[in-house]
């Protein structure tokens, strides 16, 4: 993986392989997790980091769910790389790795991502099939059960942001619903998108402010200060329905409703305006930058427990 | 593949509530299959769509008659992504 082209976009195969690489080379460190098989058959995978002991607290980071969004998933395969690297280098990290394991699903919709490197570049949803409708695919991120149908997401199955008939209907959905809470220890849950640059926590549904909005707040202020220390890539940050728009059945809110306080999601950078078309020029940079923000809220989980 | 040829990406800066709205309504207008890469959220916020090369003049018209002010932020999507493409197999080909 010394070798491996982090400066440029990868196929769905290119990244699996390169997971395997990156697992016989650290054996000790990283293992190889399928955690479910996607509705056209792909196996979803999850590479956990783990320095020892059994169902220690863990952090969650996935990249992707929404397939065209291709910085996302390089910058996975970017952080993966740099966790191997960077432990037993860099205290702070040791220290987080340490204490708590870390989990890393680098493509979160692998059929969409296949779909989006043959087909269709511009493809954001899973390739499932609705009954009675010749529109494929549904929203993952409208899928999930918080505040699933109310409005924020559509019942159009040919709308981008379809709900699904019920929530967890995509098995990229329920793969991870069933993992986190079999995990039962899972501590913070980073949910990685792009792009409009915006650190975000719960809600999405409803206005109501989280329960432990401010330390959210407090906390999503300090990660973003260290992203922009960087490059100078401005974020905002705030709870989803302040800060974008309504969007019901999100990731985050079913996550901060399984009691995982430290859940946000992130959206990279579009810096030159390219949208998801971003130049594998600004991959690193973006991994980068955003590896500062997740170390800002990995270590606050360590030192926070709860 | 899906041809992209002539698709082009607007930014919309909504000026007020009334605007959004109006955006909104061509969100609903499903024969322009427009892609909202960045929705219609609230004023200030930058909104940025897909449109592909039949709807543009529609879509322009559109925005221009209800006074929205819009610019170009990808003049056409199949060339970047051209370039996207010829920049992987050079890659790939660096590699083998």
């Amino acid at each position: 993986t010394d070798t491996f082209n982090y400066a440029t976009y990868h196929s769905l195969d290119e990244i699996y392989e390169f997971m395997d690489l990156l697992v016989a080379e650290h054996p000790q460190l990283v293992t190889k997790i399928q955690i479910g098989t996607t509705f056209e058959g792909r196996p979803i995978h999850v590479l956990k980091f783990s320095t020892g002991g059994t169902n220690r607290p863990a952090i969650w980071i996935d990249t992707g769910i929404h397939s065209r969004e291709w910085v996302t998933q390089a910058s996975g395969v970017w952080f993966a790389k740099k966790i191997t690297k960077d432990y037993g280098q860099d205290p702070a990290f040791t220290a987080i790795l340490d204490n708590m394991d870390i989990f890393l699903e680098i493509v979160t919709n692998p059929d969409g991502f296949a779909y989006t490197h043959k087909t269709n570049r511009m493809w954001r949803k899973t390739r499932s099939h609705t009954e009675g409708s010749l529109c494929v695919g549904v929203d993952p991120n409208r899928n999930w059960d918080a505040g699933f149908g109310k409005p924020g997401a559509s019942s159009n199955p040919c709308s981008e942001t379809y709900r699904g008939k019920f929530p967890n209907s995509e098995s990229e959905v329920k793969s991870i619903v069933d993992f986190v809470t079999s995990h039962g220890n899972i501590k913070a849950f980073i949910s990685i998108h792009s792009y409009s640059q915006l650190l975000l926590y719960p809600y999405g549904y409803t206005s109501e402010p989280a329960p432990d909005k401010d330390e959210l707040d407090q906390l999503a202020k300090s990660a973003v200060a260290a992203l922009t220390s960087l490059h100078g890539t401005k974020f905002k940050y705030g709870s989803i329905i302040d800060t974008i728009y309504q969007a019901s059945g999100n990731t985050i809110d079913w996550t901060y409703s399984q009691g995982i306080k430290y859940s946000f999601t992130f959206e990279l950078r579009d810096t030159g305006l390219r949208g998801f078309l971003l130049p594998a020029s600004q991959i690193i940079p973006t991994a980068e930058e955003t590896w500062l923000a997740l170390l800002t809220i990995m270590d606050h989980t360590v030192k926070h427990p709860y | 593949n899906e041809n992209f040829v002539g698709h082009q990406v607007l930014r919309i800066s909504a000026a007020d509530e009334a605007q959004v709205q109006k955006v909104k309504e061509l969100e609903d207008l499903e024969h322009l299959q427009l892609d909202f890469w960045r929705d219609a959220a609230r004023a200030g916020l930058p909104i940025d769509v897909r449109v592909p090369f039949p709807s543009i003049q529609s879509v322009k018209a559109f925005l221009e008659y209800h006074d929205i002010s819009y610019e170009i932020m990808i003049e056409d999507v199949q060339s970047l992504l051209d370039e996207e493409k010829q920049q992987m197999s050079f890659q790939a080909r660096a590699l083998s």
